[in-house]
């Protein structure tokens, strides 16, 4: 391995970063996921943390961007060079830039995460069987909205499982509208649109509008590259169009003739003679999680190793279970020493008879408190510094925390807002709530607590019942966790067991408790709160979380404090 | 139809990568890389060989250490790569 001339490290082992925007080719949740699993690999072996922040300056700045994209550095169209960071420091330092002429993807092929239907955000399966063809990317057979979707098992026509492919008709990312559509068509500078367009830019990122006249309202978003759109070329993000014509020639595929480099590419309208539109077809793409990686190995001070396997070696190679180096391992923990003792769990509060924390102080409405902010803050009213709620949930998409009377809301955009008074919004509930859940198809809301519940419809509530009412044993001192699921089926959690309760017969159906640990593998039993959040479940012990995704895969485990609640 | 095609390669617009011939590559690729043009505390620009390049390039990335482009190292070349500079400038 080899370091920066003169050691360069951080002098910090906090290590703060800040993703500035996001590539097409990806849902930027798995974007997100990608470069917190890259941190990792680097916070295993070090003493280091990274957490993220959302605005203002942090140490690593991460940014897609393409060609010149304000640094001496250009990049250089698809393939070749894919990404550059600059060593630990100020400024431009510390910061990793990805050259979004390339594929992302997660190494091995489109991963496509899905919206909507009824996959709960599992990724396409590729190739799917629909009504006996095979398909090998999102289609929109079937469908009279022109929405592509894909199954999410190998065969739809059994399983019956299914979600929509990101497409501008179903959401934007970046810009300023909260990820809502494109509309088309669209008037910018006193033209129309009736599809995405670069006009107006000069990084060649296809926006749109997402009302319909980006010239009064500029409400606009960047749109997400289609599985099927061309990378690069001067048509990123356009579909091949077949047949196309080539030097008079017909082609019905992606074709290498015209190029030297032996790179597969299609017109994008059917004549490439006359239109000369272009672009590279998808491939397995570049991994992000690996690049990234190596990248923040170069922003955390470490330089190219000159061992072929080693995660800091200059080439890029796909793996599929990683696993860092000896050699990395020895380069970065000569800058920052090793990681000493267990995973760090905060220190449990002394109990003492009293109370440091000062009166509750006056709590505004919800309507106008607006996030906590100040440096004067009551340790009880601030949300970050609360180790343990006692109950997350997800109500009306936003993820709400309570704690002793209190309770926090996060938008969909990361805005935290609280804290308020669970007495002004829910008055019949008790200070401490054990758990929650809405119910996705009424858009009621239950609370438990203790051996009660309660069931909000707006401001009508029906409770306190007992909780043996609804089939649980009567022992049981309280409910610890709810996720929903299809069909108006939720599950309730306490401690290693869990029930499925039919919420529109009100009553928990046979075949229950089961244990947790046979139907959630590798989650903590002993979890004080179980959720459901962007379709993933979350099992939340002290002030960790462990992440599971449809598929039944813990596949993250990170800090509800920074990951969820944006401290 | 098993006639070979004879190959017409053209100029794509918005191509950002030209159409270049391995020489012109390996200039490129060892002085994006830092092997030659090495800048000197002093200013002055140290004349390194393109065989002593090329050496330090093929000891980098494992290849046997020839000191001529050959094909081995053409192809490493053309390999996806981290941007960072492997000699630092």
């Amino acid at each position: 391995y080899q370091t920066f001339d003169g050691d360069l490290k951080w002098d910090h082992s906090e290590v703060t970063y800040r993703i500035l925007n996001y590539s097409p080719d990806m849902e930027s949740s798995l974007i997100d996921d990608a470069f917190a699993r890259a941190f990792k690999v680097w916070s295993d072996v070090t003493p280091l943390t990274f957490t993220r922040l959302y605005d203002g300056t942090a140490d690593i700045m991460i940014s897609f961007g393409r060609a010149d994209h304000g640094d001496p550095y250009p990049f250089d169209g698809k393939d070749g060079l894919l990404a550059h960071a600059y060593p630990p420091g100020q400024g431009i330092q510390g910061d990793a830039h990805f050259d979004d002429d390339e594929y992302w993807t997660l190494g091995s092929g489109p991963a496509i995460q899905t919206r909507y239907g009824n996959a709960e955000g599992a990724l396409c399966h590729f190739p799917f069987l629909f009504e006996g063809t095979s398909y090998s990317s999102c289609t929109t057979e079937g469908r009279e909205d022109g929405l592509p979707w894909c199954a999410t098992t190998a065969d739809y026509d059994k399983d019956k499982k299914y979600g929509f492919c990101p497409s501008e008709l179903l959401f934007t990312f970046d810009g300023n509208s909260n990820e809502a559509p494109c509309v088309f068509p669209f008037v910018f500078q006193g033209v129309k649109y009736n599809s995405c367009t670069t006009d107006g830019r000069s990084d060649g990122y296809r926006w749109c509008a997402t009302t319909a006249n980006f010239d009064t309202d500029k409400k606009y978003g960047f749109c997400p590259n289609r599985d099927t759109a061309v990378i690069g070329g001067n048509s990123e993000g356009e579909p091949c169009q077949f047949p196309f014509i080539f030097l008079g020639q017909s082609y019905t595929s992606c074709t290498s003739e015209g190029r030297s480099d032996g790179k597969l590419w299609c017109g994008t309208t059917s004549n490439y003679d006359t239109d000369k539109k272009w672009g590279f077809c998808p491939d397995r793409g570049y991994s992000l999680f690996l690049v990234a990686a190596h990248e923040f190995g170069h922003a955390l001070g470490l330089d190219h190793s000159n061992v072929k396997d080693a995660l800091m070696f200059p080439m890029y190679k796909y793996i599929e279970d990683f696993s860092l180096n000896q050699d990395d391992i020895a380069g970065i923990q000569y800058l920052y020493g090793p990681k000493t003792g267990p995973d760090p769990t905060p220190p449990k509060p002394k109990t003492t008879t009293s109370s440091p924390i000062g009166p509750t102080k006056p709590t505004p409405s919800e309507k106008t408190t607006t996030v906590s902010t100040t440096t004067d803050v009551v340790p009880s009213q601030d949300a970050c510094q609360i180790k343990e709620f006692d109950t997350i949930t997800e109500i009306q998409k936003e993820l709400y925390f309570f704690k002793n009377g209190h309770y926090w809301k996060i938008s969909s955009k990361g805005e935290r807002k609280g804290p308020f008074l669970i007495s002004e919004k829910w008055p019949a509930l008790p200070a401490i709530i054990n758990s929650a859940f809405e119910d996705q198809l009424t858009k009621k809301i239950y609370f438990f607590a203790g051996k009660q519940f309660w069931v909000y419809t707006g401001n009508d509530v029906l409770g306190p019942r007992k909780i043996e009412k609804l089939g649980l044993p009567i022992d049981l001192d309280r409910v610890e966790g709810a996720v929903q699921r299809a069909k108006g089926k939720v599950l309730l959690f306490k401690g290693e067991n869990f029930w499925r309760l039919d919420v529109k017969a009100q009553m928990i159906d046979t075949g229950y408790p089961r244990l947790t640990d046979s139907a959630f593998g590798g989650v903590p039993i002993d979890s004080h709160d179980v959720f459901l959040y962007k379709g993933f479940f979350y099992f939340c012990r002290e002030s960790f979380y462990w992440r599971m995704n449809a598929k039944k895969q813990v596949d993250r485990v990170g800090y509800v404090k920074y990951d969820l609640l944006k401290c | 139809w098993c006639v070979p095609l004879k190959s017409v390669y053209v100029t794509f617009p918005g191509d950002v990568i030209k159409n270049m011939t391995d020489i012109q590559l390996a200039d490129e690729y060892l002085k994006r890389y830092g092997y030659i043009d090495v800048l000197q505390k002093s200013g002055l620009q140290a004349v390194v060989s393109p065989s002593k390049a090329l050496k330090e390039l093929q000891r980098q990335l494992g290849l046997e250490e020839t000191g001529s482009l050959d094909q081995p190292t053409i192809d490493a070349m053309k390999q996806p790569r981290c941007g960072v500079p492997d000699i630092r400038n």
